[in-house]
């Protein structure tokens, strides 16, 4: 399930490590993938690691000839929880694969003997469509797209659609969209409401189409804005384990239970 | 002055477009420079260009040998409020000048003829550290930095200031940073209470280096959250043409007077 949006500040780090901690408390085992340079979901888990072990670009960069077991590049962080962490160094990958042969592959392919060990995989996407996010892209089946209910947001989700159907088109043609997830939520305000109804809309008419996100639908509940989910991050642990029962950590663990509960059916 | 943050969604557009507006107010002859392939701040003040207008696009990729005069590509969008609109075409310029002589002094150079009929000249660049932010840093004396009080945003400023360094030192010496606008602010939470206690230590220490940084401080007032300032731009107003007394345009309006006063002794 790639989590993506070319936005930055979203939500996508913050709804990754929660959703997955909330999955994980429910026993589903669940395996975070931080393909972000700036390790966000890594840090926010706490997740510190030696320069020998293996981390997200060791996988992008292992070739055929001498392939690197995905295996050894979780960190087991917490019960039902793992983490294949972020480098800074990630970010040259664009450059360094530029031309590399399937080089929109290199994820999917490093990450198939691990598929059978998770029943949820979860891939925190950077703020861009380049390389990064097109591996991510190419590698789930979902996606997952993190958004405030504001006006400049709604203007970025044609491009990004774009790039969903190109990926569906030429690299991944499982592909679907299943939904956004309202991040950040002022339930109150005029403003959220317009948002939500024009996404609602939106969806609405794609059911008659042919497109990956036919079906996607706003997620709930949206999670509302919460200064706790702000705060976790910089003592390395999740909304769980911080404020067990503030709004944000609700919140989460009903978006977890409902996408649970849905995805359990397939 | 540019305003610059690699991390997304942290209110750069907001920030240069209000400030912006308010200065324009105040009386001074004011520009804005859109270097954002998204176009927020060209969208949020509403302008709107056919396909000859010229843009950010054409002075980038203007040559000596057949020069954009970057007047006529200033766009008079309200009284003493001037914008260089973007295009998404700005996307390509990495690609497109990634060997070109002086590719980092495109901007700096196109916009000389312009410098001497504007007080102030606010650059709003796109969440990133590539050619279109280096553009804009090589074109500035100062660098303002809108950030939220979040743990997460913390650790983006050392990567931020390592770059504003690099162009300080090989492109730019004038360059300098005078400081952080905090933006979405959440006054009474204790995390921002802390990160600003991190901000503020982190200036102090900074007055024995010779640093870009030196004499750098977090701005004042903050900018508080409020849901006003997200929504104006669907309407493509500033938020003193939508809410003139609201909380977000206190701000900026204080804000802005803060900061001609400042700028003014110079
Ligand atoms: N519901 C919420 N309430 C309050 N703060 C939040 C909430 N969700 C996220 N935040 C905070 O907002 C900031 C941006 O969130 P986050 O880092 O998850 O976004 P992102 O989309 O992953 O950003 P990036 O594009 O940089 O990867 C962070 O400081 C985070 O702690
Ligand atoms: N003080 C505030 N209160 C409420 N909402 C705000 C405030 N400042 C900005 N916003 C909203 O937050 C979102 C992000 O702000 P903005 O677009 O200015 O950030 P940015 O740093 O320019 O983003 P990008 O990196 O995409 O260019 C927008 O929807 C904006 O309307
Ligand atoms: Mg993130
Ligand atoms: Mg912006």
């Amino acid at each position: 399930m790639a989590f993506m949006n070319q936005k930055g500040g979203v939500g996508k780090t913050t709804t990754v490590v929660n959703l997955a901690a909330a999955l994980a408390e429910l026993g589903k085992s669940t395996l975070i993938i931080d393909m972000d340079p700036q390790a966000h979901a890594t840090l926010h888990l706490g997740v510190e690691i030696d320069e020998d072990h293996l981390s997200v670009y060791d996988l992008l960069l292992s070739a055929e000839t001498d392939p690197v077991d995905a295996r050894r590049a979780v960190v087991k962080t917490r019960e039902n929880l793992g983490v294949i962490p972020a480098v800074t160094d990630q970010a040259a990958v664009e450059t360094e694969l530029a031309n590399a042969p399937q080089r929109h592959l290199r994820l999917r392919n490093a990450i198939q003997p691990l598929l059978s060990e998770y029943e949820y995989v979860l891939i925190d996407c950077p703020p861009s469509l380049g390389l990064l996010t097109l591996n991510g892209l190419a590698a789930s089946r979902e996606v997952v797209v993190p958004m405030q209910a504001h006006f400049l947001a709604l203007q970025g989700v044609g491009k990004l659609l774009e790039t969903v159907s190109l990926v569906a088109r030429e690299i991944n043609p499982k592909l679907r969209v299943s939904g956004v997830v309202l991040s950040m939520h002022e339930e109150n305000t005029r403003l959220s409401k317009e948002i939500v109804a024009d996404l609602e809309q939106f969806f609405k008419d794609s059911l008659q189409q042919d497109v990956p996100w036919k079906g996607a639908r706003v997620l709930r509940p949206a999670i509302r804005r919460n200064i706790k989910l702000a705060e976790c991050p910089s003592f390395g642990q999740t909304i769980f384990e911080y404020a067990r029962w503030c709004p944000g950590a609700m919140d989460y663990a009903q978006l977890a239970a409902n996408i649970a509960t849905e995805w359990d059916r397939f």
